[in-house]
C-alpha cells in the first residue's frame, strides 16, 4: 500500500462520462458498489457530485485519453488504470472503452475492475495474492460474494483503520437484527470448539454458553470470502467448519478459508437435483453429519467422507417431533438443537425424543 | 530461395511473443529510476531481470525466460497500473 492515503474520510467521486455498453443507471449502481465494497471495511464515505472537481473522477475512454500519461491498448490487454490518492489525476480511475463492460459474467463485470480500480484509487498497489481482488489478473467472482481477501483488507485498514464500531455512533449496519426482538431466527448454526456461533445476514454472533455475552461481528471481518446469508454450517471433526450457501460449500481452519474453495455440494455424494441445504450436524459421538433439506435428511461418513447408503430418509421417522424443514441444527454436550424460525426443539439422539422446546434466541440470555 | 512458410510463420510469431514480452515488461515492470541515483548509473533492469521479477510476483517458475506459461500470463487481461514501484 502507499501511505499515507486520503489525508481525509470523506471523499467524494464524478462520473464524468458513462459507456454506451451499459444503461447508465446500471453503471451509477455498479460504481456505487464498488465504493460500498472498500467503505464496510475502513471508515471512509463516499459522495458522489455530478459537476466540478471530485477526489475521484471516473471516466471512460479509448487509446490516448484527456490528459491521461497511460493510454489504453484497444480490447483486452488492460482494461482500466487508476492513480494513488492526491490531487490532480491522482484517485482517478479510467477504464477502457473498447473493453465490452457488464454486470454479469461476460465481458468485464464493472463493479468488479471498478472495486479494483478504487483500490488504487486509496492508495492499494498490486497483490500476489491469486485470491486477492487486488491482484492484477482479471477473474470474475460472482457479485454476490464479498470480493475482499483478507489481504485486501489488511492492506486498507493498514491505510485507514477499521470501520467505527464506538457505541455512540450509528451502527454501520443499521438493519443489524436485534438479537433479543420476539421474531429473532437464524440462517444456520454451528460450533466452533466451545462456542456456539448462530448465522444471520451478513452477521455473526459467537455465543459462550457459559457466560452471558454474545459477541456480534460482521462475517466478513472474520472470512471476507464468505458470502452473507449463509443457508446452513457445522463444525466436522477435524477442527474445521464448513459453510453452505446455494450449491457450493466453504472449509473454514480457524480464520482460514481453504483454498480450492468454495466447491459445489455434489462434490460430496448429493446427486445434482440437491441444489441447497437446509442445515447440518454433525455428531461428534458416531462420526456421522446429517444434513437436512426439506422434509428429509442425508447422512455422511466424516470417516470415509461418503454418502451412506439408503438416503434420503423422512427426519420425522428419526427424529420424532422434528416434522417441517428446519433453519438450522447444532449439537451441544450431546444434545441437538433443531431451529425453525422463532422455535428451537432441545432432542436427545439416544432416546430419539425431543426434551423441550425453546426460543431460537434463548441463548442469548434475553 | 523459396521460403519456409513453416519457418517464416514460427518466426513471426517469436517476434511477436519478443514485442509482447517487452511491451509487457514496460508497461508493468519499469521500476523509476531511483532519483537519489540520477547522475551515477540508474538502476535499468535487464529484461531477464524484470521478466524473473515478474515470474516471481505471479508465482511462475523463476528462470528469466519467455517460457510458454509466462507468455498465457502476459496474454491475460489485467489493470494497468504497474505491479512494481510507486503507481502515480
Amino acid at each position: 500500500f502507499t501511505l499515507p492515503g486520503w489525508k481525509k474520510n470523506k471523499l467524494t467521486y464524478r462520473i464524468v462520462n458513462h459507456t454506451p455498453d451499459m444503461s447508465k443507471e446500471d453503471v451509477d449502481k455498479e460504481i456505487q458498489k464498488a465504493f460500498k465494497v472498500w467503505s464496510a471495511v475502513t471508515p471512509l464515505i463516499f459522495t458522489r457530485i455530478h459537476k466540478g472537481i471530485a477526489d475521484i473522477m471516473i471516466a471512460f475512454g479509448t487509446k490516448a485519453h484527456g490528459h491521461c500519461p497511460r493510454y489504453f491498448d484497444g480490447p483486452l490487454g488492460v482494461l482500466a488504470h487508476a492513480f494513488p490518492p492526491g490531487s490532480g489525476l491522482g484517485g482517478d480511475v479510467h477504464f477502457d472503452e473498447d473493453e465490452d463492460w457488464t454486470t454479469g459474467s461476460t465481458g468485464f463485470n464493472l463493479f468488479l475492475v471498478a472495486a479494483h480500480e478504487f483500490g488504487h484509487a486509496l492508495g492499494l498497489s498490486h497483490s500476489n495474492d491469486q485470491r486477492a481482488l487486488m491482484f492484477p489478473n482479471y477473474a470474475y467472482i460472482s457479485p454476490s460474494e464479498f470480493p475482499l481477501s483478507p489481504d485486501d483488507i489488511s492492506g486498507i485498514q493498514s491505510i485507514y483503520g477499521s470501520p467505527p464500531n464506538t457505541p455512540d455512533k450509528k451502527p454501520a449496519t443499521p438493519n443489524s437484527p436485534k438479537t433479543c426482538g420476539s421474531q429473532m431466527s437464524f440462517d444456520a448454526i454451528t460450533t466452533l470448539r466451545r462456542e456456539v456461533i448462530f448465522l444471520k445476514g451478513r452477521h455473526l454472533w459467537r455465543v459462550y454458553p457459559d457466560n452471558s455475552e454474545a459477541e456480534r461481528e460482521l462475517i466478513s471481518a472474520f472470512w471476507p470470502t464468505l458470502p452473507p446469508a449463509i443457508e446452513a454450517a457445522y463444525e466436522n471433526m477435524k477442527d474445521q467448519i464448513l459453510f453452505f450457501k446455494g450449491n457450493k460449500f466453504w472449509v473454514i481452519n480457524g480464520y482460514q478459508v481453504l483454498s480450492g474453495y468454495p466447491k459445489n455440494i455434489n462434490t460430496l455424494g448429493f446427486p445434482k437435483g440437491v441444489k441447497k441445504i437446509d442445515a447440518a450436524v454433525c455428531n461428534k459421538n458416531t462420526g456421522k453429519t446429517d444434513f437436512f433439506i426439506g422434509d428429509k435428511y442425508w447422512r455422511f461418513d466424516e470417516n470415509s467422507q461418503s454418502m451412506e447408503k439408503g438416503y434420503p430418509r423422512l427426519t420425522a421417522n428419526d427424529f420424532p417431533g422434528i416434522s417441517q424443514r428446519i433453519d438450522a441444527v447444532f449439537q451441544q454436550k450431546g444434545l441437538f438443537y433443531f431451529s425453525q424460525g422463532t422455535k428451537q426443539w432441545e432432542f436427545d439422539p439416544i432416546a430419539k425424543k425431543v426434551i423441550r422446546e425453546i426460543k431460537s434466541n434463548s441463548w442469548f440470555n434475553c | 530461395l523459396p521460403v519456409d512458410p513453416e519457418k517464416d510463420n514460427k518466426e513471426d510469431a517469436n517476434r511477436e511473443d519478443a514485442k509482447l514480452v517487452q511491451d509487457y515488461l514496460n508497461k508493468f515492470y519499469v521500476v523509476e529510476p531511483d532519483p537519489n541515483l540520477l547522475g551515477w548509473k540508474t538502476n535499468v533492469e535487464s529484461t531477464a531481470e524484470k521478466l524473473q521479477k515478474m515470474q516471481q510476483f505471479f508465482g511462475l517458475k523463476v528462470t528469466g525466460k519467455p517460457d510458454n506459461e509466462t507468455l498465457e500470463m502476459m496474454k491475460k487481461p489485467r489493470c494497468g497500473v504497474p505491479d512494481v514501484g510507486l503507481y502515480g
